[in-house]
């Protein structure tokens, strides 16, 4: 939030740009990218998300995945059709409707 | 679960061989090899690389690399070495992962310990069909997953953006 | 041949748990 506040928006533009073109990235990568701590990186990817700058997962392998609401929306309408569907049937599906490529 | 079927596709090895068997030893080698290779490849398949061996000696008895293990979406890496032991594969190599060494004793048994899960757990007949691949599968993969949040959690170890600082 | 297979690519895709997160 500081940082939207004194106004290096340049920065965070770059860095919500650089995920999305990355869609798919290691957090230690994207650290080393900006010279940031990891932890840093998380934490500034949860801010950002809280803003509604970014939207996505936390995969637990350490990375970020990126997922444009237009792809959420894919998946929530899938699921809207279905009305029931397992877990690992819906994980093939979204790997449709997401796109994991830069 | 995943553990145990991962292993049954990880081929067993057929050439009872130490690293003073000449030629067998060089045909144990090659089964080493393909037994790396199809472990690495379904890590790979399912995304969960971790692991790299760099490189051997060209007897085969030293071989050195490096393994990790993402906590807390942090990425925890560490130097990884064994030597294979002339008895081989009557007795397991001792995985050894030096950076942990000293921590305290307990990670040193542990960490050298859980090189001898894979033949205290499998049966004296099984025992020469696994090799390394298996020792990494059924020892190190579930050692590291066991003992690295504990080590981070208890401060024993920092990330490396950390241990810097 | 091991050291290829170690320079390959792992695949991207999807877990479980990342759809359940979605």
């Amino acid at each position: 939030e500081n940082e939207v506040q004194d106004g290096s928006q340049g920065l965070l533009y770059d860095f919500v740009e650089y995920i999305k073109k990355q869609k798919c990235i290691p957090l230690e990568d994207l650290a080393a990218e900006f010279k940031l701590r990891t932890q840093d990186c998380i934490n500034r990817i949860t801010s950002l998300e809280d803003m509604g700058r970014l939207s996505g997962v936390m995969d637990d392998r350490g990375k970020y995945i990126h997922i444009s609401y237009e792809e959420m929306q894919a998946v929530a309408d899938y699921i809207k059709r279905e009305g029931r569907v397992s877990i690992a049937h819906l994980a093939s599906k979204s790997n449709q409707f997401i796109d994991l490529e830069p | 679960p995943t553990t145990k079927s991962t292993l049954t596709q990880i081929p067993l090895l057929t050439v009872k061989a130490g690293p003073r068997d000449g030629a067998a030893w060089t045909q144990r080698l090659k089964e080493e090899y393909k037994a790396l290779i199809a472990y690495t490849s379904m890590n790979k398949s399912r995304d969960n690389d971790w692991f790299r061996i760099s490189a051997a000696n060209p007897e085969g008895t030293r071989w050195t690399g490096k393994c990790w293990y993402v906590h807390n979406l942090l990425k925890y890496e560490f130097d990884l070495q064994f030597d294979i032991p002339v008895t081989y594969p009557a007795t397991a190599p001792e995985l050894e992962l030096p950076q942990l060494d000293g921590k305290t004793h307990k990670v040193r048994q542990v960490a050298k310990k859980s090189s001898l899960v894979p033949c205290d757990a499998v049966s004296e007949t099984k025992k020469p069909r696994f090799g390394i691949a298996h020792a990494l599968c059924l020892g190190l993969a579930p050692w590291l997953a066991a003992e690295i949040p504990i080590l981070v959690d208890s401060g024993m170890i920092k990330h490396k953006d950390d241990a810097v600082s | 041949q091991f050291e290829s297979a170690q320079q390959a690519k792992s695949s991207i895709r999807l877990s479980e748990r990342n759809v359940v997160e979605l």
